[in-house]
């Protein structure tokens, strides 16, 4: 039996909206320390990377470890039909090949369920160590999700140059350039509008807009993302939430042709 | 050029 409960829908609206332009489907690994999916684009070019400790949760109960490979567009359906405030309720018997989400309204007046088939996704599953990277930035996740928006406009790609005075993007196409340059602040007043910059090694990498963007969808969930970057290896873009987890998304940098 | 993700890591 597994059953996962949230007392609020939009966590778990959010956290659709953040990976379902990237992903057709998904598999839910999941076992007593929670829930956890990894997935590649069709493409694989990125990796999206999602944990949900079962701590987090109102309620979590799973006896058996279950892996539920999910339609996200389905789910996606699904979960709109939920109000924002809605407690959702997922379970699935053990082996089954069904799961129901059930959405309860505040003054439980108002109880629904929906039952959506699982598929049986064969994904490949990547190893990802532990890395020590060249350098890592936070910043406020609405300011970086502007700057993809923004540098998207004259170019596929955008070059990511991070030195310990700050870290600048810049883009270049038919129109013309784009720089923006970003320097690391001190005594802001909120923790959340900080820009923080722990550099070993100044890297400069380019990654395609498109997925930058990508990845913004989930500016929602988190006041701050932390940049991860290191010569030659995949960036990763984490965004936090609260008290749950984390997502993380890696994206293959791109090479001179 | 886009490299593939999958050359980075190893399958688990």
């Amino acid at each position: 039996m597994f059953e996962a409960r949230l007392n609020n829908a939009t966590t778990l609206k959010k956290i659709l909206d953040a990976i379902k332009d990237l992903l057709n489907e998904g598999t839910f690994d999941c076992s007593d320390s929670g829930i956890q999916l990894q997935a590649m684009d069709n493409s694989h070019v990125s990796l999206v990377s999602l944990t949900l400790r079962s701590d987090g949760f109102d309620k979590f109960r799973c006896d058996r470890n279950l892996s539920m490979g999910m339609n996200l567009g389905s789910m996606a359906k699904i979960l709109k039909c939920a109000n924002n405030d809605d407690t959702v309720t997922i379970k699935a018997q053990d082996n089954a090949d069904t799961v129901t989400f059930m959405f309860e309204s505040q003054n439980q007046e108002k109880v629904s369920d929906y039952e959506m088939k699982l598929m049986n996704l064969d994904q490949e599953h990547l190893g990802i160590p532990e890395t020590d990277y060249s350098c890592v930035v936070r910043m406020p996740a609405m300011e970086f999700a502007r700057i993809c928006r923004d540098l998207a406009q004259f170019s596929e790609s955008v070059v990511i140059c991070c030195t310990k005075e700050g870290v600048k993007f810049s883009a270049s196409g038919d129109v013309g350039s784009a720089n923006v340059k970003l320097a690391q602040t001190f005594n802001v007043d909120k923790e959340e509008e900080a820009i923080v910059i722990e550099m070993q090694e100044p890297v400069v990498l380019t990654f395609a807009c498109r997925y930058l963007n990508a990845f913004t969808k989930a500016t929602p969930l988190s006041n701050q993302v932390q940049l991860s970057m290191s010569a030659d290896v995949p960036l990763v873009v984490e965004y936090r939430i609260a008290e749950l987890g984390h997502i993380r998304y890696y994206l293959a940098p791109k090479i001179e042709d | 050029m886009q490299r593939d993700i999958r050359s980075f890591y190893k399958t688990a």
